[in-house]
């Protein structure tokens, strides 16, 4: 009789090896294990089938499995690279490479606009706009009058739309954001470059058995 | 006239775009 592994690596579906990965990315190849311990992580913490569900998500981000937010919503959407309804560990690392430091700015501008343009139309439109602040007021429980929120709204159209369209396009967008580089600051994640410092039992112990 | 806040900027401080949550343990 031949002699068979007796332990064979389970990985999570979806799963697609760290060299393959690093060379799509920013990452190394060791930041890239250390993001599938993340992954598990947070992939079985609710549903445990090795996928990103957005309550899983959720319980991530606020701790809160239920907590509903649209920009918590929107990440989630645009992570789903395959709009199947979870995120899988390529799309999770692919996704997050465009917050790691070293990715360009120009991809993380790109990133933002459709982040920012809700429903996928090619602009942000000015009542995206009001959405997105509106949203930002009731999470954050600051009390802004109607009138207020109505001139900041106006005011920023005003500001970023250089051809008074009426909405944003990509190249106001680059535009505004290069004269306003804070705009981009949550869209770059320090811990990415420390990663294996954060999760290093991965690295150390290379492959972990189920 | 004081500057109004930029709609972006308000937005971009959000929790929801704070990734940084996903890697405290």
């Amino acid at each position: 009789m031949g002699c068979w592994l007796s332990k064979q690596v389970k990985h999570t579906p979806g799963y697609e090896e760290p060299a393959v990965l690093a060379a799509e990315t920013a990452f190394t190849v060791s930041e890239v294990e250390a993001l599938y311990e993340l992954f598990r992580k947070i992939s079985y913490s609710i549903f445990k089938d090795g996928l990103i569900h957005k309550e899983e998500f959720q319980l991530a981000l606020f701790k809160n499995s239920k907590k509903n937010n649209l920009f918590a919503d929107r990440i989630f959407d645009l992570f789903d690279l395959k709009r199947n309804g979870v995120i899988d560990f390529g799309e999770f690392v692919r996704s997050l490479s465009v917050f790691h430091p070293n990715t360009a700015q120009d991809e993380k501008i790109a990133f933002a606009f459709r982040l920012y343009d809700l429903r996928s139309t090619g602009f942000i439109e000015r009542e995206e706009l009001k959405e997105m602040v509106l949203a930002l007021l009731n999470e954050s429980e600051l009390c802004l009058s109607d009138d207020l929120v109505e001139t900041i709204v106006d005011q920023t159209c005003k500001l970023v739309d250089s051809n008074s369209d009426g909405k944003i396009d990509p190249i106001e967008w680059k535009e505004f954001v290069r004269k306003n580089p804070s705009l981009l600051k949550n869209m770059t994640l320090p811990y990415l470059k420390d990663i294996t410092m954060a999760f290093p039992s991965f690295v150390m112990s290379s492959e972990v058995d189920d | 006239r004081p500057a109004l806040m930029n709609a972006f900027e308000l937005i971009s401080t959000s929790q929801g775009l704070n990734l940084g949550t996903l890697f405290e343990k």
